[in-house]
């Protein structure tokens, strides 16, 4: 089963 | 900070490509241009908008403002703007509130707008340069029926990339469905090609529902591109002419 991943875990928050 | 577009159907295009997604914004105006990012409530897509100060009829800038802005109050009027009006947008430095002058190509006809503007609290992320497996270009129109046929079939859709072909493939309730476009052997039309650059073959999963929202966006452009790299935010580019700016989604996949 896959799951939604959210964007935090790949780009940096500046 | 002032600025004047010939068309206001380029604004509303915009607007109707993002308002779903994402309901306040700050419109970042800088000496470069005007841009936005925002994401949506749930941090799984990101929207990032360029417009060139050099595509304006007129850009003027001092220092840099930014417009925080509520997407459906900015819907409502820019609905009293025909499509060929042309359009002005002024703020001042206090930052609390937006004019909007449309004008008729005939110069017959004006309507101003002040709209009031709030503070918004956001995010900006860092998007890093990225060198994709996959690059995919196709029109517009073709990626927009592609998520609209294969949407009622299911929630997730596999895209596949190959040198010989791009697969969008479903599995739902009902059963499953699958679209496969191979690149254009012979082109009638620039706008009518499918174009795969690859380093590596692709396989990912990604939620229909978002590509959805994205396909919005078509009006705004003949092509759309689609990059693609494993375990990594899938890209959706709309540009606006050469010169223009652009329209770039970003989309985190479905991972084990």
């Amino acid at each position: 089963m896959k799951s939604q991943s959210t964007l935090l875990s790949f780009f940096e928050t500046k | 900070f002032e600025a004047r577009l010939t068309q206001a159907s380029l604004i509303k295009k915009i607007l109707e490509a993002i308002k779903d997604l994402v309901t306040d914004a700050n419109f970042d105006c800088s000496p470069e241009g005007l841009s936005l990012q925002a994401m949506d409530s749930s941090h799984v897509s990101l929207v990032s908008m360029v417009l060139h100060a050099q595509g304006f009829e007129m850009f003027r800038c001092q220092r840099a403002v930014s417009l925080g802005i509520n997407l459906a109050s900015l819907t409502k009027i820019l609905k009293c703007a025909g499509n060929d009006d042309s359009i002005t947008l002024r703020a001042d430095e206090k930052g609390d509130k937006a004019e909007f002058v449309f004008e008729s190509q005939s110069q017959d006809r004006l309507s101003e707008f002040e709209l009031k503007l709030m503070d918004i609290d956001s995010e900006h992320l860092g998007i890093p340069d990225t060198k994709y497996s996959a690059i995919v270009e196709m029109p517009s129109s073709e990626y927009r029926r592609i998520c609209s046929d294969l949407g009622v079939m299911g929630d997730t859709v596999r895209i596949s990339v190959s040198k010989e072909s791009v697969k969008f493939q479903v599995d739902g309730d009902i059963g499953k469905g699958s679209v496969c476009l191979h690149p254009s052997s012979v082109v009638d039309k620039p706008t009518e090609v499918v174009k795969i650059s690859l380093e590596e073959p692709v396989d990912m999963i990604f939620s229909i529902r978002y590509l959805n929202y994205f396909a919005k966006a078509a009006p705004l452009s003949d092509t759309v591109t689609l990059s693609l790299s494993k375990d990594f935010p899938l890209q959706i580019e709309f540009k606006f002419g050469e010169q223009m700016g652009y329209l770039r989604y970003y989309l985190a996949p479905k991972i084990d």
